[in-house]
């Protein structure tokens, strides 16, 4: 493991905290959008489905529990727990999220690297996880106020994007046969989306203002 | 067997 992806990986798992910690301790999940939170619970699930039969290592297998789990708390709070789901802005959160599953489902079918069931699953997690984050992104254009939590886990899922690039380069000079054109792909197009977002996140953060994003 | 494979990232 290099230090990329050990940075993305921990910048990942920030991120996660920094929701939790919003929506254990305040009990809001205001500006976040269940949507994405659905998405990426579905990304997860649909990824690991070898975590009992492929043993990579123990830091691995805890990570992915790690994110199984979380995804899942977050997505059972917002629904379910008796004072945050009156937080969550339902209107603002209309995207038509299940309909992005089907064109990822269908290219996952035909691009892919190997055509068996787990192959194909994990193919449209990478496709569905670059494109999760688009009700999140709609929700914050319209609410344009954004809390500093919710600021900074956007902020941390960007960073953890972008250090995984770099940790793709690293791996593609220094490791034999390392050429993965889908999960690249993939990966370079989920982080231009967050591109507009960090714009706005480094120039309040450099004026030392609220974060808001134009109308 | 290829040395890098995708599926020890996360």
């Amino acid at each position: 493991m290099n230090i990329f992806r050990l940075a993305g990986d921990m910048t990942h798992l920030a991120s996660v905290l920094v929701l939790l910690l919003k929506i254990h301790t305040i009990k809001s999940c205001a500006g976040i959008s269940l949507k994405t939170q659905e998405l990426f619970a579905i990304v997860f699930l649909t990824r690991y489905l070898d975590l009992f039969t492929n043993f990579i290592s123990i830091y691995n297998t805890i990570m992915k529990l790690i994110f199984l789990g979380s995804s899942f708390s977050i997505v059972w709070y917002i629904r379910r727990h008796r004072v945050v789901r009156r937080s969550y802005d339902k209107d603002q959160d209309t995207f038509r999220h299940f309909f992005l599953m089907w064109p990822c489902l269908i290219l996952a079918i035909f691009i892919n690297e190997k055509f068996t069931l787990k192959e194909v699953m994990w193919t449209f997690s990478i496709y569905l996880e670059a494109i999760a984050i688009l009700p999140q992104l709609v929700m914050l254009q319209r609410t344009r106020n954004i809390d500093n939590l919710t600021g900074q886990y956007i902020f941390l899922l960007g960073a953890y994007r972008a250090f995984y690039i770099l940790n793709w380069i690293y791996r593609y000079f220094t490791e034999e046969h390392y050429v993965h054109w889908i999960t690249w792909v993939a990966g370079v197009i989920q982080t231009l989306l967050y591109g507009d977002f960090f714009y706005y996140y480094f120039q309040s953060w450099k004026n030392n203002v609220k974060l808001e994003l134009p109308a | 067997e290829r040395s890098g494979s995708s599926k020890d990232e996360l």
